[in-house]
């Protein structure tokens, strides 16, 4: 099972976008996805249609609840369809976080939620929120790989070293080794800082981005907007071309085939 | 003197190229204008030129230090130019949550900070980070007006009701009466999604928007790279235009003239 979070503390880099396309593009491709939603604002649930009267436990029951072990991924678990599943996000998972703080071992509370679902999935893809707080962390404890959205904006190259800092700590002190990937998002060719910024990503990462570059194209937009994965709202366009590239880019870097 | 925070806790919406702007806008206007980068990931300071060897004391040392005393402003603000000053940030600043969060009258905080700016300063513009946390909450306590860059995807209009429910809060308990306008941000009228949203947010927002809506122009995202406001990089740009004319709607609102 690959293990895979989407991380990046810089604002509206594509993180929600490249977790709801990829779970989806992989689905498509008969793997078995769980989609897990940690950002307290749960874009990822809401991309994918759920509104918070969908459902009644989330995330936050499952973490929280954890000790008691009378919740488990199958109630919570909400079906997208046959292949895409997803644990959905709730605001208030924003008052799991002083909670999960007082807690011995908080930073394995995810990993331990993952564990029992071994053999049941290909793939899990972790959404993140804007920061690197115990949410975040839990994620990269848990996960085996990172996708590092990057738009082609200055302020998201700044956070790139501290970011690589913080998972060099997790696979040290956590004897991990997760694959770490840059991604470029919302990539707009007609513009000179596009390709400059992808340069400097490769740069940056030592080489580690894809090959894939995810293109500025507005259905993906509008496919959140009607909550749906671009899998289902278009396929002729851009979004769908690239997201399925990716998907395939990530299929022949992982042991899962 | 007026206080404004701008907040969302979207990622990525435009909040630092606001802030940045905004504030250059109305200093070439001949207002004294101090900026107050409140997120821990200091884009507001990196996009205005200013690298993390260029000071040692930043907002995280005025807060903290704020019961000794022996830290003022004047010992920590920086002169971009003549009528523009910043109080830069620092990654320190993600450290001091957990600690204000410990202290009675946390929220008071930077209300205490900027109390004696009263008659330096005709506008305080405070740049916060993609969360509702303390720091967020903070500005919110501080400002008398607040601006909520949103733009035309559908995760930002998500969040809106949570937002103003908040600042209803302060509004409340605090005694406060903040004045709120939406301001709709990366507007590409080529795409029939960024008309919609504009009508949706007007809606959300009782029609408490701005007239000015700030256009999509790769000039503003040059002008971050550069560490300069738009108004010392490019006069001739959509950019440029349009925070200047943001910022008459700004003066023509306020009682500062
Ligand atoms: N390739 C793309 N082309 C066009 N629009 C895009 C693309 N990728 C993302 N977007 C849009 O940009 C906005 C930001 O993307 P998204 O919300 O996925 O970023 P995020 O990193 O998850 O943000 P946050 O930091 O708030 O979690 C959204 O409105 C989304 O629809
Ligand atoms: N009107 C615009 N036209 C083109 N690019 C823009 C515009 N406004 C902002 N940007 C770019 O979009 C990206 C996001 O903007 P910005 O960083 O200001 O948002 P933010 O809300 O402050 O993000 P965060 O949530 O991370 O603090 C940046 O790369 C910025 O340069
Ligand atoms: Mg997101
Ligand atoms: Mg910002």
């Amino acid at each position: 099972m690959q293990i895979i979070a989407i991380i990046n503390q810089k604002g509206g880099c594509g993180k929600t976008t490249t977790a709801i396309n990829l779970a989806a593009c992989l689905a498509n491709k008969k793997k078995n996805v769980l989609l897990v939603d940690m950002d307290p604002q749960a874009h990822a649930t809401l991309g994918l249609g759920l509104r918070p009267g969908d459902y009644s436990i989330s995330i936050y029951d499952l973490l929280i609840g954890k000790d008691n072990g009378n919740i488990h991924v199958e109630d919570v678990k909400i079906n997208v369809s046959d292949k895409l599943h997803i644990i959905p996000s709730d605001v208030m998972l924003s008052a799991a976080e002083p909670v999960l703080l007082q807690r011995e071992y908080r930073e394995y509370y995810l990993t331990d939620v993952l564990k029992p679902l071994q053999d049941k999935y290909d793939f899990i893809i972790l959404d993140c929120p804007p920061n690197i707080g115990i949410l975040t962390f839990n994620a990269l404890v848990a996960c085996n790989g990172a996708i590092i959205p990057i738009d082609s904006g200055s302020f998201s190259l700044y956070g790139l070293s501290r970011l690589m800092e913080t998972i060099n700590l997790v696979n040290v002190n956590y004897g991990h080794k997760i694959k770490v990937n840059g991604l470029a998002t919302m990539y707009d060719r007609r513009t000179r800082m596009a390709g400059e910024s992808l340069l400097e990503m490769r740069r940056n990462l030592l080489g580690h981005v894809f090959k894939t570059v995810i293109r500025l194209n507005v259905r993906l937009k509008e496919a959140a907007k009607e909550g749906k994965p671009i899998t289902s709202y278009c396929k002729d366009c851009p979004g769908y071309k690239d997201y399925m590239d990716l998907s395939t880019e990530v299929l022949q870097m992982s042991t899962i085939k």
